[in-house]
């Protein structure tokens, strides 16, 4: 199963934070363990562990790219059909209402990068687009100066789907940096913000996140899955900083 | 100066 680690889990690892890190349950570790325990395998570094209850949240499985899912916060399908039923006895129009309660979950190669605070440069190494792209020969990296000392609050904003507006579902955000001593200006601490409008207003969720020193894609879930046009990463903290 | 940048290398949403 996939669980979500919370702040408690972050004693067990001298690293870094855990908080946010997505980990899989270890059959072989909970068998060893007290049953109020769990072993897990976190996903961004493979290291396992055994953590407390209040360490984690458990997650759902993972919902494939595309697939239509009803609002987070809307009651099941199951229970919309059952009480709109008697009460339109169309099924094809509890379908059609039905359409406007779901949005499909992101799909990569829908997602672009609309712009970013600043650019070191915008050219095939480093723009905000490489960030979408498989290459591990390219980057993005915000302006000289626009974090002074590696602390500061740059960001690059990305657009989920085609359409100006159009919303999808996420809750995984996965990241991959340069592993030390290649990459001192790697973010370190991060978090995500929403919206529904490129020009915002936006909504931060969930807490800090914080990368580890490896060169492997990492993954974090946020606390609960998000419906939204546009997801900033705002960049609070770099490698060196820390 | 050397450390007054930040970025990353790949992002994914899922």
């Amino acid at each position: 199963a996939l669980v979500r680690l919370r702040g408690a889990a972050s004693a067990h690892n001298a690293q870094g934070r855990l908080e946010g890190h997505t980990a899989e349950t270890v059959a072989g570790a909970l068998d060893r363990t007290p049953s109020e325990r769990v072993g897990v395998r976190v996903v961004s570094t493979d290291a396992t562990m055994v953590v407390e209850p209040h360490a984690f949240d458990m997650l759902g499985a993972r919902v494939p790219p595309g697939e239509m899912r009803l609002l987070h916060r809307c009651a099941s399908e199951r229970f919309v059909r059952r009480v709109f039923l008697p009460l339109v006895h169309h099924v094809e129009l509890i379908d059609h209402i039905l359409s406007f309660l779901k949005l499909p979950q992101v799909t990569m190669s829908e997602v672009t990068a609309v712009k970013a605070s600043s650019s070191a440069a915008n050219d095939r190494q480093c723009s905000a687009a490489n960030t979408l792209s498989a290459d591990d020969g390219t980057w993005w990296l915000s302006a000289p100066d626009s974090c002074p000392n590696g602390v500061g609050a740059e960001w690059v904003l990305y657009r989920l789907r085609p359409a100006v507006g159009a919303r999808a579902r996420f809750q995984y955000v996965q990241m991959k940096i340069p592993k030390l001593p290649y990459g001192p200006l790697s973010v370190r601490v991060f978090h995500v913000e929403v919206a529904d409008d490129e020009s915002g207003p936006f909504v931060r969720v969930g807490p800090d996140l914080t990368t580890f020193n490896t060169d492997r894609m990492q993954e974090w879930a946020l606390p609960t899955p998000v419906e939204c046009a546009c997801v900033r990463l705002v960049l609070t903290k770099n490698a060196a900083a820390c | 100066s050397e450390a007054s940048c930040i970025g990353f290398l790949r992002v994914g949403f899922a």
